[in-house]
């Protein structure tokens, strides 16, 4: 599903070039759990974004389901995006005046669902989640922990083919993270949804298949998880 | 120096009355090290907000220091709060258009500090959090990490006498978060600074002396953490 070839991201300061990705070169298979490791700073969100389409690259070439990304227009990237894949921000990017319901049904909004399945898929998922009840919260009335689940399941309604997460449970107690780690695999035996996720945790690195290993701006170690 | 004793907390949805603390009776003494915890919702941020004289309980009554802060006004809480207590908020509260730098520097803005003390004060604790050339960065420059720790060199440059800090590794890899652990002891053993630590990492709460639990809006456990 995913393809990447010798993927550079500079950012620059002012006159100063700051180059963060240096060639990474990656593959991921349709319907792949993987976790993407490494230290704070080493570029995990980075490449997120850029195999999400939030940005692009400054040098090497990507193709998603077969289509070469640097060649597609702003529309068609946005298209790509909103249709193929889902997103747990490391910040939630919840918008901030609207309900847990209204931030969940987003997706769907945009892809033209009606009305009446928007309001009862977002409702069905926030209670996967374990947050009946709290629909009609704002952001500012929400733990960080809600806050994060109502990004989760917000990533998850309009049943991606790719959902990127990055670090989905930071805020979640070890319970709370465990269920929202079987919601994705749930999800994944479902639906054969491709899943990158940035975590920390090696706990729930231990439910992908794979894990690489992200420092100095290239891939220093992939290893495979073996399921006992 | 912490003196809670019965306190409630209810939030008000429209008509609605959300009892979140229900009763809390804590002691913190002079130099503790405590760690709460408790599932996402069970009310941490809520406490650790009255703790820090950031909200008021709806009931209950709280000495900080000796002070009643119920018979405070504002002026006199911003004065306890500005001078005693370092924040690290679960969500960075950083200004975002400040660089990394500035934002270290505003606790002690605040407190008059001459702008020669308070660049080397900064950027020496932005060095201790391993940020050294990350100075000029304004929070969108830099990854969710490397912003908790200017969350956290923030909290700890006016070198308060209580340190609250809510979930202040979470978005770190476990080196990272041990680094910042370790230089919460430091300081602790240095100045004898009281912390108040929320975490849902158990092998964090293992740092502290002592650890309660919340739970339905009440104090459910409270243990002594043993040193090897
Ligand atoms: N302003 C508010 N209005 C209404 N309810 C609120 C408000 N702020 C918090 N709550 C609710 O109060 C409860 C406790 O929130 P709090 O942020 O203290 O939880 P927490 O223990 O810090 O959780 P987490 O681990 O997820 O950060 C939650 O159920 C939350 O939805
Ligand atoms: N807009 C930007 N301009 C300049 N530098 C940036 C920018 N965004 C990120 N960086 C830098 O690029 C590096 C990688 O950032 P990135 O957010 O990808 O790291 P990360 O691996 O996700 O870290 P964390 O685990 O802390 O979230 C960091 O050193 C960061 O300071
Ligand atoms: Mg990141
Ligand atoms: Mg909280």
């Amino acid at each position: 599903l995913v393809e990447l070839a010798g993927i550079k991201k500079d950012y620059y300061l002012g006159a100063q070039t700051v180059p963060v990705l240096r060639g990474i070169d990656l593959t991921v298979r349709r319907g792949e759990m993987l976790a993407v490791m490494g230290a704070s700073g080493s570029g995990k969100s980075t490449l997120l974004n850029i195999i999400g389409c939030l940005d692009l690259p400054t040098g090497g070439s990507y193709r998603l389901d077969g289509k070469d990304i640097g060649a597609l227009s702003r529309t068609e990237l946005a298209e790509q995006r909103n249709r193929k894949i889902g997103f747990v921000f490391q910040q939630f990017n919840l918008l901030a005046r609207a309900t847990a319901q209204k931030n969940v049904e987003l997706p769907l909004l945009y892809a033209g669902v009606p009305a009446a399945e928007r309001k009862e898929r977002a409702a069905s998922l926030l209670a996967r989640v374990g947050l009946s009840g709290f629909e009609h919260h704002v952001p500012t009335q929400l733990s960080g922990g809600q806050q994060q689940r109502v990004a989760i399941a917000r990533a998850l309604v309009n049943r991606p083919a790719l959902l990127l997460a990055d670090e989905p449970t930071g805020q979640l107690d070890s319970r709370t993270g465990l269920e929202v780690i079987a919601l994705f695999q749930e999800l994944h035996r479902e639906t054969g949804v491709t899943v990158v996720m940035v975590t920390h945790d090696p706990s729930l690195a231990a439910f992908c298949e794979r894990i690489i290993r992200l420092r100095d701006g290239v891939v220093t170690g992939e290893e495979r998880v073996e399921k006992p």
